[in-house]
């Protein structure tokens, strides 16, 4: 995860997720 | 006689459809001299807003931010350059031989030799070919790329019964979507499919393309397309 921070980042900055 | 009315969408095909991104810019630097060094610098810092964009809208997929960080990494990892090439693909359907990277980066053969892009044109141009041959809907673009996104066959998936969850109700989407649709076709379902190993193939070779101008180390790239390219 540490090499991949960005991508880990932007996942992480919230939206509500959307339920199925 | 009227046509006969049609369904309504799907909810996820709906859904999918308010949360499709925006039109994207190239923006070439009007500063930099014509060439390859240029085509690739505009393509590759377009594919890493790009990839903000992609990263944006996964997370709005239904489903998806369900499931746990590293499985939402692992399948954004495996399958960022499908949709990158799904999103070209889509955008150039209305054009003869001609590659849309964005709506200002419109690329023929001719420029695409003379800027050192013919490799990655010739690999793109099959893929629009079989998508222009089964007219594809921009219904069915957006469903088929969350369907891309799913289906990336990771091997770091962390819960696999998760995935599958995703697969099954963007698969069904897809389905009724036909089934409503297009009636006429029992087999579109099946015929969309059945495009996705062209586009992992492509996806394949775009990487490749630009996994050697990375190594090459001649043209600037930004760090979160940097960083897809090393996952792959």
């Amino acid at each position: 995860k540490e090499k991949h921070k960005i991508l880990h980042r932007l996942l992480q900055n919230s939206t509500s997720p959307v339920e199925l | 006689l009227p046509p006969p009315a049609k369904k309504p969408l799907t909810k996820i095909v709906s859904h999918l459809l308010v949360v499709e991104p925006e039109k994207i810019y190239a923006m070439p630097d009007p500063t930099m001299p014509d060439g390859y060094i240029k085509a690739l610098t505009t393509l590759c810092d377009l594919a890493d807003r790009e990839l903000v964009v992609i990263i944006g809208w996964a997370k709005h997929i239904p489903g998806f931010s369900s499931l746990s960080l590293a499985d939402q990494m692992s399948l954004l990892q495996s399958a960022w350059m499908e949709i990158l090439v799904l999103n070209i693909v889509f955008r150039s359907l209305a054009c003869e031989e001609e590659l849309v990277y964005a709506e200002d980066y419109v690329v023929d053969e001719e420029h695409a030799r003379l800027s050192g892009l013919l490799d990655l044109h010739v690999a793109i141009l099959p893929l629009v070919r079989r998508y222009k041959k089964l007219s594809m809907e921009k219904e069915e673009f957006v469903t088929l790329k969350a369907i891309a996104l799913s289906n990336s066959d990771s091997t770091h998936i962390e819960n696999v019964e998760a995935v599958q969850r995703l697969q099954d109700s963007l698969h069904e989407a897809l389905q009724d979507l036909e089934g409503a649709h297009n009636t006429e076709d029992p087999r579109r379902t099946g015929k969309l499919l059945m495009t996705l190993p062209l586009l992992r193939q492509t996806a394949a070779k775009a990487v490749q393309h630009f996994y050697s101008i990375k190594v090459q180390g001649k043209v600037p790239m930004h760090k979160l397309f940097l960083e897809m390219l090393e996952a792959k």
